[in-house]
């Protein structure tokens, strides 16, 4: 099972992560005294790195609109940080002392850090993105609680009109989204909320033309019209909702599926 | 010891560029 839950997150960490596991294991094994090389350059590299990525996550936080995003960010750069300035006194000590023990530690627990910082800072734009898609979601729900209130073809129209951007978007969006995951069963569940969405949308317009005539031509049969209408209208949201729900899965959630 | 350290810090920096990029990207 994937433990980054999209593949971009994925593509980023996944190297470094499996470095950084590799080199645990050898400091774990090389308990032998051997001196440790002088990692002075890489680790300057590193903190500048460090410095532009808080600079500009500062910039990011202080233009974003979404208060979620602005409360999360912080703490992701403090520990980017920290963990910088750990890997500089690590590099610092070993220029002084080549086999200290300590100074070993705090290059693991530097990296380590980054690792943590770096992936959770990911997690948190990825989370302002899911919440973008789910806003535009809502949107959807919103105008398909109004689908009963039309009682004129002016009014279907007008619907239609407010509707189709929105669900268009939904659907580039989810579409995009799906193919995103790392996680299959997660990927399976949008395709399918995804075209049910997309089939449904047609049929609901249909009966909600259909109710419309019988409304205008006297209103025979239009308890059932309407039945059919709100039983449209109420398959959509459902799936919408289904789709919003899997959307704020990850992988780390995966005690639902078990 | 040494090329593994180096290689790791080099991948930790590339690998901060990335989400820089990433930062940039979205707000772009």
């Amino acid at each position: 099972m994937p433990v980054f839950h999209t593949k971009t997150i994925e593509s980023i960490l996944e190297p470094v992560a499996s470095q950084v596991s590799r080199l645990v294991i050898l400091h774990e094994e090389a308990e032998d005294g051997g001196a440790m090389p002088d990692l002075e350059k890489p680790v300057r590299a590193v903190s500048a790195a460090v410095e532009n990525l808080v600079r500009v996550g500062h910039e990011t936080i202080n233009h974003s609109d979404d208060p979620i995003l602005k409360q999360d960010m912080p703490s992701s750069l403090r520990r980017v940080t920290e963990a910088s300035k750990t890997l500089e006194k690590a590099s610092d000590m070993i220029k002084a002392d080549p086999y200290s023990k300590q100074a070993r530690r705090f290059l693991i627990d530097g990296a380590r850090g980054i690792l943590q910082g770096t992936s959770s800072l990911l997690l948190c734009f990825d989370e302002s993105e899911v919440r973008k898609i789910i806003r535009e979601c809502k949107k959807v729900l919103d105008y398909l609680a109004v689908a009963e209130v039309i009682e004129s073809m002016e009014d279907l129209v007008q619907f239609v009109k407010d509707l189709s951007p929105s669900l268009t978007k939904v659907s580039h969006e989810v579409d995009a989204r799906q193919k995103e995951l790392t996680h299959q069963p997660h990927r399976e569940i949008l395709i399918r909320c995804l075209d049910s969405v997309k089939a449904l949308a047609p049929i609901l317009i249909c009966s909600m033309k259909i109710f419309i005539q019988i409304l205008q031509q006297g209103g025979k049969g239009i308890e059932e019209a309407a039945e059919n209408r709100n039983y449209l209208a109420q398959r959509m949201s459902d799936e919408i909702n289904e789709i919003v729900r899997v959307l704020q899965l990850t992988t780390y959630d995966e005690d639902e599926w078990d | 010891l040494r090329v593994g350290w180096e290689q790791l810090l080099t991948s930790i920096n590339r690998n901060i560029n990335e989400v820089e990029n990433q930062i940039l990207t979205r707000d772009s």
